[in-house]
């Protein structure tokens, strides 16, 4: 996808503080 | 020990018993207890009081008490329900409960919307969109000009936006996701499912304790 068509949502919700998995890594 | 141990999680503030805990949400007793291993490792990684303060959670985030994160601070706030600054046990297995694979998916479009909705107005705004689209290029390589940054959202709006006016309300929300389902994909976690494998040790202090 060319910048212009992104959604500006899914951008953001691969930001790492969205990211929650990193709380179960030992 | 088990005497020691029981009167210990007594007097943890913020403790509720498992049995409340997987009643109202879509875990099991044994996994509320294995959450609360997690939930013992992640408050005391630096003031062992057992609560979570925000550095804490980041520093279980991204193994750095320092890194402050946008996205993580709305999910410490969102966490905190009771607005103390601090995520207590039950406040800490109720929102993750939302992240449950099983959990209903009405409750993780609308745990989305309040994460987005910045300044609790009810609406995602426009403006506050842009600064989360801002916020996720500050801690990723990719590099975009305003133009196209604006033009990114302005379309996302134009898409989201079907009332024409300006900000983006629940109702809205609800029909760009069920468009673009993929929008909600980091609202689950698949770990829960196995938490029980992952930190089991409280089963066996629990057996401890009974035998007491």
């Amino acid at each position: 996808a060319t910048p212009v068509t992104m959604n500006a949502f899914e951008l953001i919700s691969k930001s790492q503080g969205l990211n929650l998995s990193s709380l179960f890594e030992k | 020990m088990g005497c020691f141990h029981s009167k210990h999680l007594r007097q943890i503030p913020g403790y509720e018993d498992p049995t409340i805990l997987a009643s109202e949400t879509p875990f099991t007793v044994s996994e509320v207890e294995a959450l609360y291993e997690l939930f013992k490792k992640i408050s005391s990684s630096i003031i062992d009081d057992g609560l979570i303060h925000k550095e804490e959670f980041q520093l279980a985030l991204f193994r750095n008490r320092n890194r402050r994160n946008l996205f993580a601070d709305r999910i410490f706030d969102l966490f905190d329900y009771k607005r103390n600054g601090v995520i207590e046990f039950g406040e800490f297995v109720r929102s993750l409960g939302v992240f449950h694979p099983n959990a209903p998916t009405a409750d993780k479009v609308t745990f989305a919307f309040r994460l987005y909705d910045l300044r609790h107005t009810g609406y995602i705004e426009r403006e506050e969109l842009y600064e989360m689209v801002l916020a996720l290029l500050n801690e990723s390589d990719l590099a975009l000009s305003d133009d196209v940054v604006e033009m990114i959202v302005d379309k996302t709006f134009s898409d989201a936006d079907t009332k024409g006016d300006g900000r983006i309300d629940l109702d809205e929300w609800k029909e760009f996701v069920s468009k673009n389902p993929s929008l909600i994909k980091n609202m689950t976690l698949p770990y829960l499912k196995d938490i029980t494998l992952a930190f089991p040790s409280f089963v066996l202090n629990t057996e401890v304790e009974d035998s007491d």
